[in-house]
């Protein structure tokens, strides 16, 4: 609808991903070993993937040379993915850092 | 400079930690800089522990408010070497063993094996960067984690990402051809140990494209140099 000359006739690779979530979950938590304590929790885990899954598809489209997917984080929400498993501090380097001298690359 | 490079077919890298659900990525890089750096100094490789980082290291940077390492909440590799020259080096992985948890500091000053005798930052130039790391050894290196979150395999390029770094990794090589038929020609990568376990990425490292500062992975690179201790 959006562009009459152009229009997709085959799916994209990860269309099938989403087609079958609830498979690719399952197949998440065996291979992960993720358990969940309540229904709820694990319904929850369910949309965080299933989120995770269209940001995969996103993340594939802008870094097509890499493959994106399913991973052990992908029941995180971004946030819980920051606070959890990155921890590198805002820096400015201070201006008394001590510079390593410049080395030859020629030869 | 070689046109490949990889200190782990030199035997400088040790296998791939995990850090587990706390915030010690610094701790990782900066215990893999200073591995590589004391395998260059004696020949002999030794992990080294990230737990007395953790415990031990609150070093702060006093230009910058909020800056000091505090265990799981996150830290900087620079202050991690400031703390381990200050303090006299780090113990072995197993004499003070990694738990993934904030605690009282343990430290025994006898049981030091590794020491750092300097260390600095490196210029942003990526020839610079290549040349120090075949030089000193696997390098300290900050980067902008967003598409790591989905990362399974390659070499990762991503045509737009933020420069803004949040998690420490180390470089251990690169590579002068490895990917990029959607550009129509081979692209070099630099190749980074993580700590998220071999069960992350391909097993355990990540593939990033050379040339661009691609996620901010050349703007804060340290190199360590080891003092050898008896």
């Amino acid at each position: 609808d959006a562009d009459p000359l152009i229009q997709q006739v085959v799916p994209e690779a990860n269309d099938n991903l989403l087609l079958h979530a609830e498979r690719h979950f399952s197949s998440f938590k065996a291979t992960f070993g993720k358990t969940y304590a309540t229904q709820e929790e694990h319904d929850y885990r369910f949309g965080v993937f299933k989120a995770n899954l269209r940001r995969a598809k996103r993340h594939q489209g802008l870094d097509p040379t890499a493959v994106h997917g399913v991973t052990k984080f992908s029941d995180l929400t971004p946030s819980e993915f920051r606070r959890n498993f990155l921890g590198l501090k805002r820096l400015r380097l201070p201006s008394d850092a001590n510079k390593a001298p410049i080395l030859p690359t020629n030869d | 400079l070689p046109t490949d490079f990889d200190w782990r077919d030199k035997g400088a890298v040790t296998p791939v930690k995990d850090q587990g659900s706390c915030g010690s990525c610094w701790a990782f890089s900066a215990t893999g800089a200073l591995e590589g750096a004391h395998y260059l100094q004696t020949g002999e490789l030794l992990s080294l522990s990230e737990q007395q980082l953790v415990d031990c290291d609150h070093e702060c940077d006093p230009e910058e408010f909020g800056s000091c390492d505090s265990g799981c909440n996150g830290g900087l590799m620079n202050n991690a070497f400031e703390y381990t020259l200050k303090a006299g080096g780090l113990e072995r992985e197993k004499d003070y063993p990694y738990t993934g948890t904030d605690d009282t500091c343990k430290f025994d000053k006898s049981k030091v094996v590794a020491a750092v005798s300097n260390f600095s930052v490196i210029s942003t130039d990526e020839d610079q960067i290549a040349a120090n790391l075949v030089h000193h050894g696997p390098l300290a290196v900050g980067i902008n984690a967003v598409f790591m979150q989905t990362y399974v395999k390659g070499v990762s390029c991503p045509y737009i990402c933020g420069k803004r770094i949040d998690h420490g990794v180390l470089l251990v090589g690169y590579g002068s051809s490895g990917f990029a038929p959607i550009r129509f020609k081979e692209k070099p990568y630099w190749i980074l140990k993580n700590s998220w376990g071999q069960s992350w990425g391909e097993e355990g490292f990540y593939k990033i494209c050379r040339g661009h500062n691609s996620c901010g992975v050349d703007s804060l690179v340290s190199t360590v140099a080891s003092l050898h201790t008896s």
